[in-house]
């Protein structure tokens, strides 16, 4: 099964 | 100093209720571009963005950028506490650790005062940059949310793909398998109830159906959502708040390991 991404991984932080 | 005035009360009360199930505790934050928030779910799944701009707002009024954190469980049940029409004014002091939700009945003949505790809230701030979406899918946001239901008394996992068919969503269960296909339709009495598909190249992303269904409960704040879409990004589904701003939720696909 696909494992589910985290959201805090595809976006920086500023 | 901070006083916002909004005479559709019942809209903060929607916005509270789509949000509530998501996120346990966020800062609001309050300056000249509005009455935003961010913040992200406990898992790490979604981050939900909130934008209320001033000209929405009967009376804006915040001297200086102020951040409140709070309980939304606790923010909800003081708004449950107004009615659909109450007339709903934010304040607080400067230096305060409290807010207070005034309601004013639409006729003037009732009004109440819940002042609500304020919290200290550690929250990261994520950028979202401009993207460039393989597809955007507008369509009735009831549509929307009867899809992930009905879907996730089957599966625990939905497949979006968009292609030239049109907007598939689909899912597979112990019980058996469903797929339901949206077409483009703009043959429709109303412009909210058509199905609108910008498609640059097709798209396929798979989601936690538990997080969607989270996702719909902001359905009543909006006729349409738009579901933009990108290999391997995250998806955004968007709220459009008539006239104010809107409710996006960035949801984190599941990925093949």
């Amino acid at each position: 099964d696909p494992k589910q991404g985290n959201i805090m991984s595809f976006f920086k932080r500023v | 100093m901070l006083e916002l005035r909004l005479v559709q009360g019942g809209l903060l009360k929607k916005v509270l209720e789509s949000i509530k199930d998501l996120v346990n505790d966020a800062n609001f934050d309050c300056s000249a571009t509005g009455f935003s928030l961010q913040a992200m779910d406990s898992s790490q799944v979604a981050v939900v963005a909130l934008l209320l701009r001033p000209e929405g707002f009967e009376r804006y009024w915040c001297d200086r950028n102020i951040s409140m954190g709070m309980n939304l469980n606790n923010m909800a049940k003081m708004l449950k506490c107004a009615g659909n029409d109450d007339i709903i004014t934010l304040k607080a002091e400067d230096g305060s650790d409290t807010v207070t939700f005034m309601f004013e009945s639409p006729t003037q003949d009732k009004i109440a005062d819940f002042e609500m505790k304020l919290m200290d809230i550690n929250s990261e701030r994520l950028g979202f940059p401009e993207a460039d979406y393989h597809a955007i899918v507008r369509m009735p946001s009831s549509e929307f949310a009867r899809i992930c239901k009905d879907l996730s008394s089957i599966g625990n996992t939905v497949v979006i793909s968009v292609t030239k068919e049109g907007v598939r969503f689909s899912t597979r269960g112990d019980i058996g398998t469903a797929n339901v296909v949206c077409r483009q339709n703009t043959a429709v009495d109303k412009p909210e109830e058509a199905t609108i598909i910008e498609m640059n190249e097709p798209v396929s992303l798979t989601f936690g159906l538990r997080y969607m269904n989270s996702l719909t409960k902001a359905t009543p704040l909006s006729n349409t959502v738009t579901l933009s879409l990108s290999s391997g990004l995250p998806a955004v589904v968007e709220y459009r708040i008539a006239e104010m701003g809107y409710i996006r939720f960035y949801l984190a696909p599941k990925i093949e390991e």
